[in-house]
């Protein structure tokens, strides 16, 4: 029955292996993306064929669920502690019964492959699940998925169901294929839910009208955002989980101070360097006349464009590009060198009272390769760091290709309060660059403190920011117990420009219950899924910082067992996939090294005490206090339709 | 907009209103010492009742001089610009801004409290209307606390009652209409005839309000005020008023 025409469109016998049908379905609920991949293919020829299951995940996300039935036989998969999960796998290869399931990374996707052999006629199903978090960036969220079905599919739907308590202030499918699929995907959008179907016919598909390959082999990317009525964000609670979106806007940007750290080492020489400068013209550019900036350069020597911070008026900044145009990279790389640099003239300057004291300070490092000169070795240069940076600083690093290590860099930033980022050395690294500094260009808010005052509150993850960046979003998750809140309250404390903010919201228990019920497509997990997700990822990066081993080991656990509770995939598990039988076995693990943390995450914040609201953040007035306004005032009141006493 | 006066020494309550055209500036305080500035702007019924356009305020400005701090409240939301920088609140927040000695207040959806240091505050009430009511438009109240802190120039609509004038009510007699009896005042060297009626104060219920008594003076509260209402009108939401 599978080789009936029905559609009239005519499949290749060239091929024997057929795919009938590829399927993907994405469910957002507020940021929380859960994504099915579903792909079957028969083997329509006399002889034994291998069949391939090759799928691109974002980095990051969580493999939540993995199955196979290969001529009806199933394999389904349970999460195992990774080495537990490795020595059943070994068990299994000595009795000849495996088939290798592959992970490995490439830029910023995870490849998951897996081949089986099955026999003339026979059927396979594959289908992959994964979780991950959207993060707002430059004003808008994208929700990618990655389309490579291999071959012509005589069914081939893919649909993203969006669903946004808060409403959804623009959805965009943008134009990835090079114009191929124009018109294809169908947008159907309401206020608060949107659905992307992308269905291509098998002619649709066909890469030319005569090609037997197929062009579908991309990203198919939803752009969206969604309103922002109250600056104190959006309360999301639901089932004894609660998440927090604060993404608040109309505020001034704060003026910063901001010190580039640009290797200028041998390495760097070539399309990377030159990539470097065309993005740092830019940056220089969008720099603000109330901002304050210097460039050091560093490769075996420290270099700066001035000692100190300048002012970012046109003809600084145009001496500035111009230095930066002469650069030539040569010789090796003392990070440790370059950063105390930069850390002593932006301690300098706030010692000697020239920072403007609503100002921010940040430091973006951009690297691409390990210390080779001074101090190399890299817990020192963090220690040393640390020691040294004041708690107004920021360090942000952009580490370039893969001969740096990402690790380092990653545990530099979070414990100077920044994230790192990878940066692919080729020839859109300018465009990555500047599309990191877009997301730190504009402070809007620092010193974010998240309370929950109600004491039933626990387990919230990061709740104190130092800072917050207009187009981005913090999100801060936690639990309460349903059965003592009727509602649950939030305070937020911030600093914008020279002003001092206290936000506060209350969140109803049953908010969100009836809005979840109406929409099939809804995921009732939202909540606590993403506060697992938040809590693993912040505790990995944690994990990478912990001081002592015992501090180490005790994280270790805590991710194990909630890895294990939520079944997921994370570099401490692994994920074991066994036909019935358990005869037959496969194993799922995250890649070695480079333990995932917080991808796309712009904040790395720490935790306070939940339930503490700064002192100075006094309660506000409540509707009783107003009476309290001693005898009635002096006052123009409302119109004459609620007066007895006519008007003239 | 309706004003009710409060006269604390001689606790009466004397009222009056005006009606004038939408987008008018009325100043309602003006203290060049210590640098208050207050203004309303009028905005208009969506037609006319009866004939006649009744006009509200829509939008309150307040300016702080020795702060540098300008708050514009409107029906849309609270805009704080304190030197170059601006931050906008909506309506729809909970929210505290503090700024050295100014902190303003937003309570949803209800009212904005706006102190100066420990001594001066103003509040204000957002009334909002059924957005499809064929008349009626969201409009905002103001109350202001007697302060001892405006100095003797004080002036404008409320301003000049910083300071009580001394008044006088007698002869309280039937009025036209037997259920508003009328009485003569003088005060400020005029003798005028008032009526008896009610107000609203809508601080503690801000749909119904609570009844206030007061002596109603009419002609727009001429002789009442020094000079009439339309010696009050500035030209921008923080304009301060030359007083003579």
């Amino acid at each position: 029955s599978l080789s009936e025409e029905k559609s009239g469109e005519r499949m290749e016998d060239v091929d024997q292996v057929t795919l009938y049908s590829y399927k993907v379905q994405s469910t957002i609920t507020s940021r929380m993306a859960n994504t099915i991949i579903q792909s079957k293919l028969v083997n329509n020829s006399p002889q034994p064929q291998d069949v391939v299951f090759d799928v691109q995940i974002p980095k990051g996300a969580f493999i939540s669920n993995f199955s196979m039935t290969v001529d009806g036989t199933t394999f389904t998969s349970t999460i195992k502690e990774k080495t537990v999960g490795r020595a059943l796998y070994a068990q299994a290869r000595a009795k000849g019964k495996t088939a290798g399931l592959v992970r490995s990374r490439a830029l910023d996707m995870e490849n998951f492959r897996t081949e089986v052999n099955i026999r003339p006629g026979a059927k396979v199903q594959f289908e992959l699940q994964y979780q991950e978090v959207k993060w707002r960036k430059l004003g808008s969220y994208e929700h990618r998925l990655h389309l490579q079905p291999g071959r012509l599919a005589k069914h081939l739907e893919v649909d993203v169901w969006i669903v946004e308590p808060q409403g959804m202030r623009f959805l965009h499918v943008p134009d990835t294929f090079e114009g191929h699929f124009d018109g294809v995907p169908v947008i159907s959008k309401g206020p608060q839910k949107a659905h992307v179907s992308f269905r291509p016919t098998v002619a649709q598909q066909r890469k030319c009208p005569n090609c037997s390959e197929t062009a579908v082999d991309g990203e198919l990317v939803v752009m969206y955002d969604v309103h922002r009525e109250e600056k104190v964000g959006e309360l999301e609670v639901f089932n004894g989980y609660f998440v927090h979106f604060f993404a608040p806007e109309n505020l001034d940007p704060i003026p910063k101070n901001i010190l580039f750290v640009i290797d200028v080492s041998g390495s760097m020489w070539g399309i990377k360097m030159k990539q470097t400068v065309e993005a740092m013209k830019t940056i220089l550019d969008d720099l603000r006349a109330e901002d304050q900036f210097s460039v050091v350069d560093f490769n075996h020597n420290v270099r700066t464009w001035r000692n100190d911070l300048v002012s970012a008026t046109k003809t600084q900044i145009a001496d500035a590009k111009k230095y930066i145009e002469k650069i030539q990279p040569s010789g090796g790389t003392n990070i440790n060198e370059a950063l105390l640099r930069a850390i002593f003239i932006l301690n300098e300057a706030n010692n000697l009272g020239l920072l403007d004291p609503s100002s921010v300070s940040l430091i973006i490092l951009v690297s691409d390769g390990d210390p080779t000169v001074g101090e190399l070795k890299l817990s020192k240069i963090q220690k040393n760091v640390k020691q040294n940076v004041q708690d107004n600083i920021s360090l942000f690093s952009l580490g370039i290709g893969f001969d740096v290590d990402y690790d380092f860099l990653k545990r530099l930033s979070n414990d100077n309060r920044g994230i790192a980022q990878r940066i692919y050395g080729n020839q859109d690294t300018s465009s990555q660059l500047k599309k990191f500094y877009n997301q730190v260009s504009t402070p809007l808010l620092r010193n974010i403190q998240f309370s929950y005052p109600d004491t039933s509150v626990t387990d919230v993850t990061q709740n104190s920011f130092p800072n917050y960046f207009g187009g981005s979003e913090i999100v801060v998750a936690g639990k309460y117990d349903p059965a003592k809140l009727q509602q649950l309250r939030a305070v937020i404390t911030a600093t914008s420009a020279n002003t001092e903010l206290v936000l506060e919201t209350l969140a109803q228990m049953d908010d969100l219950e009836d809005f979840l019920s109406k929409d099939k497509h809804a995921d009732p997990n939202f909540t606590r899924k993403l506060w697992a997700y938040l809590t693993i990822n912040q505790l990995l990066a944690e994990r990478s910082l912990a001081p002592t081993a015992t501090t180490k080991r005790k994280i270790t656990k805590t991710i194990l067992q909630m890895s294990l509770e939520h079944h997921i995939v994370t570099p401490l598990t692994a994920m074991v996939v066994e036909s019935a039988a358990g005869d037959e076995r496969m194993l799922a693990d995250s890649p070695p090294q480079d333990v995932s943390c917080c991808s796309g995450a712009l904040y790395y914040g720490s935790k306070v005490a939940p339930g503490s609201i700064p002192s100075w953040a006094s309660p506000s007035p409540t509707p009783t206090a107003l009476s309290l306004v001693a005898g009635p005032p002096l006052e123009a009141t409302p119109p004459p339709h609620v007066i007895r006493v006519e008007n003239d | 907009p309706h004003f009710i006066i409060y006269l604390p020494k001689s606790q009466k309550n004397i009222c009056f209103n005006i009606d004038s055209e939408p987008g008018k500036i009325l100043n309602l305080v003006s203290d060049p010492e210590s640098g208050i500035v207050v203004n309303g702007q009028l905005t208009g019924a969506k037609k006319p009742q009866d004939g006649k356009l009744s006009t509200y305020f829509g939008k309150l400005g307040f300016y702080f001089q020795s702060e540098d701090m300008k708050i514009e409240v409107s029906v849309e939301n609270i805009t704080i610009s304190h030197g170059s920088h601006t931050s906008i609140l909506s309506w729809s927040d909970t929210a505290r801004v503090m700024n050295s000695r100014v902190v303003v207040s937003v309570n949803k959806e209800k009212s904005v409290t706006l102190t100066l240091g420990k001594e001066v505050s103003f509040s204000i009430l957002l009334h909002r209307v059924w957005k499809k009511h064929p008349v009626n438009v969201d409009f905002l109240g103001i109350y202001i606390p007697p302060s001892n802190k405006f100095s003797l120039k004080a002036h404008g609509l409320i301003g000049q009652f910083m300071h009580e004038p001394k008044i006088y009510i007698s002869n309280e007699r039937p009025g036209k209409d037997p259920k508003k009896p009328e009485a003569s005042m003088d005060v400020k060297g005029h003798k005028l005839i008032v009526t008896r009626g009610l107000q609203k104060d809508y601080r503690t219920d801000i749909v119904l309000g609570t009844d206030v008594p007061c002596w109603f003076v009419h002609n727009s509260g001429k002789g009442f005020i020094d000079g009439c209402y339309k010696d009050y009108f500035v030209p921008e939401l923080y304009s301060s008023l030359k007083w003579p």
